[in-house]
């Protein structure tokens, strides 16, 4: 079925936050809440590393960040 | 700039690299030349030499890696992640892959293989990614004029930083992001497009919106690969949904990131006499559909559904807007006209034909 954009925005957001802002990725449902926050973390720090309005929500500016072709090395941490 | 956890450096300052593949987009001696001219962009600011070699471990290895390769880090398929490389240290470190699915190039097309080549390589060197939008260390791919290329100075000043300064008897410098508050700061060029505004200086761009508090500053290139940097004057057709920009004598009209075919043209096709041979300054008027164009002293209607300059043009600037010298900029907003002249701004309202107020010209920045 295909996934609504909004859903698709999210797994983008995911998978940009687990390469290049060290989100851990979901172990267990039980930890759901403490991901959410985690990755409301990891946007506040990918925001402020880009000069974007730090929300900690996903909004489009930053969607469209996370879309530019870039390196693959992480922009914080190992 | 920012160094990599760990501040990791080479033990030495003479160090090696291979090339172990080649990708078919391009001629492998353009590979080696694109390759090569990297590693002289840091061996140009710092006490470091690599020398090619042909076989055997080198300390920066370079190859073009095809998804899953072996590294714990895939590549997904074209755009996205474009390469990566790994810190100093013995092994996979200092190690350059590309992701072969992208199309590599020598110019604006596609991915510029100098430009990531280069960008990695600082990573290979021990820097870190760096948040100044103008830096080589950004993490975002944004194309750069390789033929006239300078290393950043924050670039410099961070591999500096690990290696010390070069030995040449001059120190090499380069060009510094301007600071969006910087009370001097001028404009090249200024339009709104679809309903933000973007300010022009050098090959930057500030993107603001008027919602929105935060400013963000952008390399031009990053929106538009094909356009030079320095840009002269810029409007917004907003009943076309096109975007004009000039530089000396030519225009390029854009849709979106991509130049309309047949563009650039030269700015005497809009009917300016020979003697003209560049623009200051435009905006576009969108409810008389009457472009305004400033050249020197001078400025010139020019009227966008007939295609062709009005009659009784050019008039003396000073006769309308009054005393505001050459102008740097121009734009329309909430049916204010905005004369940029050097580090202020005139607020014009058409109507009364009177200024309404003087400002910074960072004004539209929340300084």
């Amino acid at each position: 079925a295909p996934v609504a954009p909004e859903v698709d925005t999210m797994m983008l957001a995911k998978g940009y936050l687990r390469n290049f802002y060290s989100l851990e990725t979901e172990l267990r449902p039980s930890f759901r809440r403490k991901i959410t926050d985690s990755v409301s973390e990891k946007l506040r720090k990918m925001q402020s590393f880009f000069g974007l309005k730090v929300t900690g929500k996903l909004n489009n500016e930053t969607v469209e960040m996370m879309k530019q072709p870039r390196c693959g090395v992480p922009d914080i941490g190992e | 700039y920012v160094l990599i956890d760990g501040n990791p450096k080479w033990p030495r300052n003479d160090l090696t690299y291979r090339i172990i593949n080649y990708t078919p987009d391009m001629r492998p001696a353009d590979v080696d030349e694109a390759i090569k001219q990297a590693f002289e962009v840091w061996s140009n600011v710092v006490p470091l030499t690599f020398r090619r070699i042909e076989d055997g471990a080198a300390d920066i290895m370079m190859s073009f890696q095809y998804r899953d390769h072996g590294d714990g880090y895939p590549f997904y398929g074209p755009h996205g992640t474009l390469a990566h490389a790994f810190q100093p240290g013995p092994r996979i470190g200092g190690d350059v892959h590309f992701d072969e699915e992208e199309t590599w190039t020598k110019n604006s097309r596609g991915y510029n293989l100098f430009i990531v080549a280069a960008h990695e390589l600082g990573h290979s060197l021990g820097l870190a990614h760096s948040p100044d939008p103008g830096s080589l260390m950004y993490p975002n791919y944004a194309y750069r004029d390789t033929k006239d290329f300078h290393l950043p100075q924050d670039d410099i000043n961070g591999i500096q930083a690990i290696y010390g300064q070069s030995l040449q008897p001059v120190q090499p410098t380069g060009p510094s992001t301007p600071g969006t508050c910087d009370p001097n700061l001028s404009f090249d060029a200024v339009a709104t497009l679809r309903g933000e505004m973007l300010f022009f200086k050098g090959r930057y761009l500030w993107r603001k919106h008027p919602q929105i508090r935060e400013t963000e500053i952008n390399l031009i290139s990053q929106f538009w690969p094909a356009l030079p940097a320095g840009i002269q004057a810029a409007y917004e057709n907003v009943e076309k949904d096109q975007f004009v920009l000039f530089k000396e004598d030519k225009y390029w009209v854009f849709k979106e990131s991509n130049v309309v075919h047949g563009y650039p043209k030269r700015i005497h096709q809009l009917g300016f006499p020979k003697n003209v041979k560049r623009i200051n300054a435009a905006f576009s008027d969108k409810n008389t559909g009457k472009t305004y164009f400033f050249v020197a002293n001078k400025y010139w209607r020019y009227d966008e559904n007939r295609q062709s300059m009005d009659e009784g043009y050019p008039r003396n600037i000073i006769s309308v807007f009054g005393k505001i010298g050459k102008v740097d900029a121009a734009f329309q907003h909430d049916g204010y006209i905005y004369l940029f002249h050097g580090r202020k701004q005139t607020q014009f309202d058409p109507n009364t034909k009177q200024v309404v107020r003087v400002l910074k010209s960072t004004s539209w920045f929340s300084c």
